[in-house]
């Protein structure tokens, strides 16, 4: 995956930090101290498809058989997650008991075309 | 995304930055709240003291070393549901004791745990854990009851009672698994701990304790899996 710099406006990841501090949450959730949530944006054009995609094996194959067949057919790619890890949590429920759970594919870590 | 048509995050992109940042921080703490199966985010009139929740995070680490240890048996062998699969999501839950009553022989502990779980999660396995100031040297008898409260909670129906001879200061434990699983299966959230002592040392189980020594359940918990029809 790759992450977005300043001038390329192709599929990328971007990094985005919610502070639980700053929205009022660090009262009840006590750690992490924030959310790295990260999010896909980014163009993806037609030929990027699958790269590095998700199933790469059976979609690419897919779109390439529209592609060949019938270009006016074909459907826009999207910038998606390829990777996202879970985001571990202590934090204390409705009955002030303390809770740790991981929940999963919370954190996306690469982006990519489908 | 069908072909001239923007992809669901590229809208994002043509907002201002402060209303994206709006946006994503309504959509990650909507996201945050629905897999944790909060209607809305809990409002803390009780938080845990900084040294019972210390506490207890370090005797469940040392409760586990033990068991991962302990010869001729495997590591967490104690934990028969450790790895349900991957994608499961799990939940470690320390309930902290709420005391309803003490006399000098007899305290009640209450243990209260959300109705979401109830609901949602089966539990794989509770521990409960309780720190013996004993008085003086020598052996003694106590009692634990496990009480839950039948269908009209008015009246509390025992499930279990373990006698136990506590013979020096310090922490106990006493698996409350099954205990548990009944009182969620049961569409309860509260399971009550009684204990009795021979002597009048009851209230030294609570008593200046309060914060390192706090009566407390750690169970291990995964979200309730629907049956799965596979078809060939």
């Amino acid at each position: 995956g790759i992450d977005c710099s300043g001038t390329s406006r192709m599929c990328c990841r971007k990094e985005f930090f919610m502070d639980f501090k700053e929205i009022g949450w660090e009262d009840w959730i006590i750690q992490p101290e924030g959310y790295h949530m990260n999010y896909c944006a980014g163009l993806c054009p037609l030929h990027m498809a699958g790269i590095p995609g998700l199933a790469t094996s059976f979609h690419t194959a897919v779109l390439n058989l529209i592609k060949a067949n019938n270009a006016d057919a074909a459907v826009d790619s999207c910038c998606v997650p390829t990777h996202r890890r879970p985001l571990s949590l202590l934090y204390y429920d409705r009955d002030s008991n303390i809770i740790k759970t991981d929940i999963p594919d919370m954190i996306v870590d690469a982006c990519g075309c489908t | 995304a069908p072909k001239g048509e923007q992809c669901p995050a590229c809208g994002l992109a043509a907002q201002a930055p402060t209303t994206q940042r709006d946006v994503l921080i309504a959509l990650a703490k909507q996201s945050i709240l629905s897999k944790l199966r909060l209607p809305d985010r809990p409002n803390i009139t009780h938080p845990t003291s900084r040294g019972a929740l210390l506490s207890a995070l370090r005797r469940i680490r040392a409760q586990r070393v033990d068991t991962a240890i302990s010869p001729g048996m495997p590591p967490d062998s104690s934990l028969p549901h450790r790895h349900p699969g991957v994608g499961v999501q799990e939940y470690e839950i320390l309930s902290f004791a709420e005391s309803e009553s003490s006399t000098f022989h007899n305290i009640r502990l209450h243990f209260r745990f959300t109705q979401e779980l109830a609901v949602s999660t089966e539990i794989l396995q509770a521990t409960l854990y309780l720190f013996w100031a004993v008085p003086s040297p020598g052996t003694h008898p106590v009692t634990v009851r496990l009480l839950q409260p039948d269908p009209t909670g008015l009246n509390m129906t025992m499930v279990s009672e373990t006698r136990l001879e506590v013979q020096r200061t310090g922490w106990v434990t006493l698996d409350v698994g099954q205990a548990v699983q009944r009182i969620f299966g049961q569409g309860s959230q509260r399971l009550t701990v009684e204990v009795e002592v021979a002597e009048d040392w009851a209230s030294l189980l609570l008593a200046g304790h309060r914060d390192s020594h706090w009566p407390f359940v750690a169970a291990q918990a995964r979200v309730r899996m629907p049956h799965r029809v596979q078809r060939r």
